[in-house]
């Protein structure tokens, strides 16, 4: 039984601000980190592509099973995200390592030939960010001190 | 006004210094060593001026010399988006990359300037700095929302506002310690940025209030609830937006956005931290427009999450034997202090031990009516009323060694009131009444039950139809919206059609027209 | 009859907290690994 309550001076004023601001919305990208590699870039795809994510593909089994390949790139394009943190999981239980003198992940290529308290000297892969592929790298001393 | 000769020139030079330095590859780990640099570079800009303004005589403090470089600053980084903003790039990302150049440098540096200011003890300098800033922020966004009115834009604002928030978020043991502070900081100053106050930064406002690091903090993190009481005044400053356009229920595509992003949250709100929104229910449906059905019902559906609850439609459901159904729910709002004026308080009281003076029932009407315009009645002081008297009536049925009941909740002061209120009131004051009632509905517990058994009582005593008609309308109301429907409404309204006592299914209006006679049957189905 | 809620891109029947990944009162859909700002180790900032 509540009749309309004609607007007071302020509210026209506060919906003649609303209706301005309504052409300059803020994006959900403007509450995050700038992503120099990998900006957001809406793309409006099919609507039968698949428009979210699947169920728990923000858990490490699912970048699990992602290939190396696709965890490398999600490593080294969306760093200082969830994402990054949840590929570094995923690589080092694809038993990688990354070492943080050389700023690169290394994969124990057969086993070392010598081994003691601080490195173990032997023949790695490593991923070549630059040449983007696995390369191997002989006769390479892993120092265990620089292990992340 | 009266910036000294030179600051200006002098604040230009060191922002951009700054901004260089800290996208410049040596400015080192959290750009402490562009820091370092920097701060050498200011503070000989800042003796250099103090020295020249002291030859003119006027003393100029460091304090306001700072005050003045912070503004200066923020107007410069405003400046610039505007600037880019008004290039007719039809590229957002590009426009946004030029703006987040600036202006997360310029957070980068406010953040250091409030962790390194004072020693690592002296927390208050800190947080002094902190709300000086922010301060001076919401001062330059509410000027500029003034003097640009529909061209103002949000972007800078935001921008700095959140990441600021994030940078001083960050897990460092240093932050970790002023943490409380430093929420209740923003926290104040988006209050001061309330959207009735700048309604041209309501959506980046919802957006701040609302950001995942933003609820975490203070809802999740802050230990004690001590974030509760903050985040519902910033909720209610929502609702106090919103209201005037969800009561007349004619929303523009603008604050249709608005209200969704409001439903939005509170859904997030509902199924994260449900005590949040127990504790505040009375308080948001003070602000909640009576005619906002489906939000308000999502704030009344909200119940403890370690409760479980009988499904309504239980047959035979014993609501009295529920074990939860005799504890009285936390209610974090005063609503005795909205009792005015005193003398009316005190009569309440008079009235409720005493049943005198005998005129306060003859008086209450008018003192609920309400001179505000739009609306008949003081809707703040029908709710207070309400839960008040019905507090009080379950405090008097204990006293008599009992549990509140249908049969033992009257005679008693209490209920003469809320049968007078039923008989003497309009439809409007009455609707409003029973709304007042309604609200109370929610999860078990001994107020639910209380005010469930009130309605079913005021129905069964009704001495006209169109009482029981409108206690059945502002049920119905409730249930025929989009779930989600409080417990307590449920069970009362089952209980309402189940009962043979009320002989529900005899009266007129059940029959009044096809659908509404199948909406009941269809409802009576389910409960059997 | 308001909204249907369950439209609105939360999934209510979540056995996590909605909080960690709202992207925005406007948004229909949760935010995605790669939106979400991670305090990651320094050395992992290889860019």
């Amino acid at each position: 039984p509540l009749g309309p309550v004609p607007l007071g001076k302020d509210n026209v004023y506060q919906l003649t601000m609303i209706e301005a601001a309504f052409h300059h919305l803020p994006h959900p990208s403007d509450s995050e980190r700038l992503r120099h590699y990998l900006p957001r870039n809406p793309c409006p795809t099919p609507s039968y592509y698949q428009q979210v994510p699947p169920p728990h593909a923000d858990s490490v089994d699912f970048f699990q099973k992602l290939s190396t390949e696709t965890l490398f790139f999600i490593f080294y394009y969306m760093e200082g995200t969830k994402a990054q943190y949840l590929a570094a999981k995923a690589l080092k239980k694809q038993s990688w390592r990354f070492h943080t003198k050389y700023m690169m992940w290394f994969q124990r290529h057969e086993e070392p030939k010598s081994i003691t308290e601080d490195y173990e000297q032997g023949t790695y892969i490593y991923f070549d960010y630059e040449k983007w592929g696995q390369r191997k790298k002989e006769g390479f001393t892993f120092e265990y001190r620089y292990l992340e | 006004f009266d910036d000294p000769p030179g600051l200006h020139e002098k604040t230009e030079y060191l922002l951009r210094e700054w901004v260089n330095m800290y996208h410049s590859p040596a400015a080192g780990r959290d750009s402490t060593k562009a820091f370092t640099c920097f701060v050498q570079q200011f503070s000989e800009v800042t003796k250099h001026l103090l020295s020249k303004q002291m030859h003119q005589q006027s003393i100029l403090k460091t304090d306001e010399l700072i005050t003045r470089f912070f503004r200066l600053c923020t107007e410069m980084c405003v400046d610039l988006c505007y600037r880019a903003l008004s290039e007719q790039t039809h590229n957002p990302t590009l426009v946004r990359a030029k703006c987040f150049h600036t202006l997360d440098a310029y957070v980068r540096l406010i953040a250091l300037l409030v962790k390194h200011s004072g020693d690592t003890a002296n927390t208050i300098t800190k947080i002094n700095l902190l709300n000086k800033v922010l301060g001076i922020v919401a001062g330059v966004l509410l000027q500029d929302h003034e003097v640009r009115y529909t061209e103002f834009q949000q972007l800078p604002y935001h921008r700095i506002f959140i990441m600021l928030f994030i940078e001083l978020n960050a897990p460092e043991p240093i932050l970790e310690s002023i943490n409380y502070q430093v929420l209740a900081a923003f926290c104040q100053v988006f209050h001061i940025l309330r959207p009735a106050k700048a309604p041209g930064f309501a959506y980046a406002w919802l957006e701040l209030i609302s950001h995942r690091v933003f609820i975490g903090r203070l809802l999740a993190l802050t230990p004690h609830q001590r974030g509760w009481g903050m985040y519902a005044q910033l909720l209610m400053d929502l609702f106090k937006l919103l209201a005037p356009f969800l009561r007349n229920a004619d929303l523009n595509k603008p604050t249709q956005l608005l209200y969704k992003g409001t439903l939005r949250v509170l859904l997030v709100l509902l199924h994260d931290f449900p005590e949040f929104l127990c504790d505040y229910h009375y308080t948001f449906c003070d602000v909640i427009p009576p005619n906002c059905i489906q939000m308000r019902n999502l704030v009344l559906s909200a119940f403890p999450r370690q409760m479980r609850l009988p499904d309504p439609f239980t047959p035979n459901l014993k609501v009295d034997n529920l074990p939860d159904i005799t504890q009285a729910p936390r209610i974090l709002t005063n609503y005795v202090g909205i009792i005015q004026p005193p003398s009316f308080k005190k009569d309440l009281e008079s009235y409720l031990k005493t049943r005198s003076p005998i005129t306060f029932l003859s008086d209450l009407k008018s003192n609920l009516q309400s001179s505000e315009s739009g609306c008949h009645y003081n809707i703040q002081l029908i709710n207070a009323l309400v839960l008040y008297v019905g507090t009080q009536a379950i405090q008097h049925v204990h006293s008599k060694g009992q549990t509140p009941s249908i049969s033992t909740i009257a005679p008693s002061s209490h209920m003469d009131i809320f049968q007078n209120l039923a008989v003497n009131l309009d439809t409007e004051g009455r609707y409003l009444f029973l709304t007042a009632i309604s609200n109370q509905l929610r999860y078990p517990n001994s107020h639910t039950h209380y005010f469930s058994c009130t309605l079913l009582y005021l129905f069964a005593q009704a001495n006209t139809e169109a009482i029981q008609e409108q206690i059945t309308r502002v049920l119905l109301e409730r249930l025929i919206v989009n779930r989600p429907h409080p417990w307590g409404l449920l069970i009362t309204f089952i209980e309402l059609i189940k009962n043979p006592t009320y002989k529900f299914w005899n009266h007129e209006f059940v029959h009044c027209a096809p659908e509404i006679q199948k909406l009941f049957e269809s409802v009576a189905r389910s409960c059997m | 009859p308001g909204i249907d809620l369950t439209t609105l891109g939360l999934n209510l029947n979540s056995p996590e907290n909605l909080y960690s990944t709202f992207q925005s009162p406007w948004a229909d859909a949760p935010c995605r690994p790669q939106d979400i700002d991670f305090h990651v180790p320094a050395e992992y900032l290889t860019n």
